[in-house]
C-alpha cells in the first residue's frame, strides 16, 4: 500500500479536485484505491457521492468505529471513500490534547493496509493537525499549486513544514512534486507561474492540469471527471498524471 | 468606526481579493481605512506591499506591540495595512488557552478606533480562533462565495458559525451579504450559482465581481486593482461593491 497525502494550506488550489480525480484514474487502471476525506469541508466526500454515510473519519480518529467500518464504496469499480463531516474540527481539538496525536491517522490505516493499493488524502487549506496526521502517514506528499501568483507565494511555507515533518514526526515522508493546476495557456500569468515553479522545484510534476469548466462541474453531478467527461483535457491530464505518480512511488 | 470582516472557510474564493480591493476602493472615496490581515499566509500584507514590516499582528495579538504600531501605511492615500506573518499559526495556539480568547482583537481595534472610518479584516481559510476573533470584532461579516458548486456547499456552515457567534459571542454581528465572485457569465455554472445565492440568501449583493485576469495579475505587481488597472471591470465591480458596502454599513 502507498499512501500520498494530498496537501497545501493555500486555499481553493485544487487540492480536492485532484484527490478525487487521480484516485478514479488509478482505480481505473485497476488499483484498489482508497480516497479520505480529512478536510471539515467534506468536498471530497460530496464529490464521490458519499455525503450520507453514517460512520465518518470524526468517528474513526476518536476511536468510535474502526476505520475500515467508516469506508463506504462508490459507484465506481475499485474506489472507496471514507466520508468526512464539519465535526472534524471538534475531532481536530480533541486530539490536540493526546499523546502521539500526530500518530493517529497513521496507526488506523494499518487496520486496512491489506486492502488497497493506493491512498490519496484530501487535506483541508491549513497546517494544522489534520494535515499533519496525514503527513505523517503517507509516503509521499504531492502539493496542487494554482498557476497564480498568491498560490506560489504559499510555497515556502509549505516545503519548510514538510522538512519539519520530515525531521520531527516521519522521516520516511518524500516531497513527490508540486502539480501546476489550473493552468490557462492563453494568460502570461500562468505561463509564468508553471515556469517559475518548474524552474525552483526540480520535482514538478510534468502533468499540467489546465483550467478546464468540466472539471468544475463534476462535482455538481458527484461523479468524478473520467466519468463525468472521459474524453475531456481534465480527464486526460488526471489519467496522466495518475502515471507519473505510479512511477514516482515505485521509485521510492 | 466601521469593522467588516470578510470571511468564508473554503479555500480561494476571493476574501483576500475582496478584502484589499473594497479597502482600496474606500479610501480612494475619501475613508481613512484599514485592512487587518489575520490570516498566516498573510497574502492581503503582500497584495499591499508590506510583506517586509517588521512588527506584524502576532506582536499585537501577543501583546508584545499596541496595535497602532504595527499598522504601516500603503502607497495609496488613507488606506493602511496591519500585516501578517507565518507565525500567527503560533499565536492563535497560545491564545487558545486564554480567558476571553475571542474578544482579543476587538479590544485591540479600541485603540485604533478614531483613527479610521472603515476596517476590513480578510480571514484565513478556517473557522478557527482568529476568525472568530475577527467576527467577534465586527459589526459585520461579509462572504466572498465563488461561482462554483464546492462554493456553495461550504455556506450552511459558515452562516451556521455566524449565527454561533451572534447567540455566544458578539450579538451585534451582522450578516451584511453574500458577494458572488469569479463569476463567468459564459458558463451555466456560474449563472447557475449566481442564481443559487440570490434566491436562497436574501442579503446577497447586487454587485457580481466578474473572473478577470487582471484580478489575479494585481497581487504580483503589488498593488489593488483601481491602481493596477483602474479602468478594468474588476476595478469598476469593486468600486460598485464598496458603495454598496458603505450604503448597508450606513443603514445598520
Ligand atoms: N483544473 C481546474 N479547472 C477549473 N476549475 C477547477 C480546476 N481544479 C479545481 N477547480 C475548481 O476550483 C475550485 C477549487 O478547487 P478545489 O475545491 O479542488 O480546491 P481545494 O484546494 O481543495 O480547496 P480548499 O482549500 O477549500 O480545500 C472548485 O470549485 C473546483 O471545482
Ligand atoms: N474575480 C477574480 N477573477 C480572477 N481571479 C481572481 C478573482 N478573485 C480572486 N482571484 C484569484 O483567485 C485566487 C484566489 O483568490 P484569493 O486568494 O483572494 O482567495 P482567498 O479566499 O483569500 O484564498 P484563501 O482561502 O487561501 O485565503 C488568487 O490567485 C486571486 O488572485
Ligand atoms: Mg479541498
Ligand atoms: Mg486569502
Amino acid at each position: 500500500m502507498s499512501v500520498v497525502a494530498v496537501a497545501n494550506q493555500k486555499g481553493g488550489v485544487g487540492k480536492t479536485t485532484t484527490a478525487v480525480n487521480l484516485a478514479a484514474a488509478s482505480a481505473e487502471m485497476g488499483r484498489r484505491t482508497l480516497v479520505i476525506d480529512a478536510d471539515a469541508q467534506a468536498n471530497a466526500t460530496s464529490a464521490l457521492g458519499a455525503q450520507h454515510a453514517s460512520l465518518r473519519m470524526f468517528d474513526a480518529l476518536l476511536g468510535e468505529a474502526p476505520l475500515r467500518d467508516c469506508i463506504v464504496a462508490t459507484s465506481w469499480p475499485g474506489l472507496d471513500v471514507a466520508p468526512s463531516s464539519m465535526d472534524l474540527v471538534a475531532a481536530e481539538m480533541e486530539l490536540a490534547s493526546r499523546p502521539e496525536r500526530e500518530y493517529v491517522l497513521r496507526s488506523l490505516l494499518l487496520d486496512v493496509a491489506p486492502q488497497y493499493e493506493l491512498v490519496l488524502i484530501d487535506c483541508g487549506p491549513s497546517l494544522g493537525l489534520m494535515t499533519l496526521n496525514a503527513l505523517a502517514a503517507a509516503d509521499g506528499a504531492i502539493a496542487p499549486v494554482q498557476c497564480e501568483y498568491l498560490a506560489l507565494e504559499g510555497l515556502t511555507a509549505l516545503l519548510e513544514t514538510i522538512r519539519r515533518v520530515q525531521t520531527h514526526v516521519h522521516p520516511g515522508l518524500h516531497l513527490l512534486g508540486v502539480i501546476a493546476t489550473m493552468y490557462d495557456g492563453r494568460t502570461r500569468l500562468s505561463q509564468d507561474v508553471a515556469a517559475q515553479l518548474k524552474s525552483h522545484i526540480s520535482s514538478t510534476f510534468d502533468t499540467i492540469i489546465p483550467r478546464s469548466i468540466r472539471l468544475s462541474e463534476a462535482p455538481s453531478h458527484q461523479r468524478p471527471i473520467i466519468d463525468y467527461a472521459p474524453a475531456s483535457r481534465g480527464a486526460e491530464a488526471y489519467r496522466e498524471l495518475a502515471g507519473e505518480l505510479l512511477r514516482r512511488l515505485a521509485a521510492l
